[in-house]
């Protein structure tokens, strides 16, 4: 494992604490997408099936145990929490899921490595873990006043998908054979997504205002 | 660990 991965993981790893530090102790989930959380939950769910048929290491496990953990319960606390769902601005997040996980099954089940149900389903998730990140960001563009560790959150997994590109280019030239297209492109689209994002964000930061997107 | 399989990464 190299730096750019581990610093990758860590980076999503915190991406996630700083959501469920939201929730848990300022009891809101205002503009937070559960379309978004619903998609990860979906995404992580179906890349994961290897969890239970191949062992790669301890820390492998645990990493994919608390991904899918922690995105069942985000979506649990939005959805049923008594406190916490009352600040899910519904209205608001009104992306439809479908418009995007239908075109990534297709997609899937055309352009994959293998044609095994396990690698169909794990290409399925790349292509919608690049776009599942499209109705936060369409909530943030209609959300005035984004709070801190929404921002900071956003912030986080798109540097979690910068640094995997990094640990991609280092892993080509230190890997013989290490060439995984799908995963690359699917990588980079996801990462391009931020791009307006994260201008707006180190703008916020610069000239300390509050984060704000243009309608 | 280091392993050149294609799934190792999260």
């Amino acid at each position: 494992m190299n730096i750019f991965r581990l610093a990758g993981d860590m980076t999503h790893l915190a991406s996630v604490l700083v959501l469920l530090l939201k929730i848990h102790t300022i009891k809101s989930c205002a503009g937070v997408s559960l379309k978004t959380q619903e998609l990860y939950a979906l995404v992580f769910a179906t890349r994961y099936l290897d969890i239970v048929t191949d062992f790669i290491s301890v820390y492998n496990t645990v990493m994919k145990l608390i991904f899918l953990g922690s995105s069942f319960s985000i979506v649990w606390y939005i959805r049923h929490h008594r406190v916490v769902r009352r600040s899910y601005d519904k209205d608001q997040d009104t992306f439809r899921h479908y418009l995007l996980m239908i075109p990534c099954m297709l997609l899937a089940l055309f352009v994959h490595e293998k044609f095994t149900f396990k690698e169909v389903m794990w290409t399925f998730s790349l292509y919608l873990e690049a776009v599942a990140i499209l109705p936060q960001l369409v909530l943030l563009q209609r959300t005035r006043n984004i709070d801190n560790l929404t921002g900071q959150y956003v912030f986080l997994l798109g540097a979690y998908r910068g640094l995997y590109i990094f640990n991609w280019i280092y892993r080509y030239f230190t890997e013989p054979h290490f060439v995984h297209w799908i995963t690359w492109i699917a990588g980079v689209v996801q990462t391009l997504l931020y791009a307006d994002f994260f201008y707006y964000y180190f703008e916020s930061w610069k000239n300390n205002v509050r984060l704000q997107l243009p309608a | 660990f280091s392993s050149a399989s294609s799934h190792d990464e999260l």
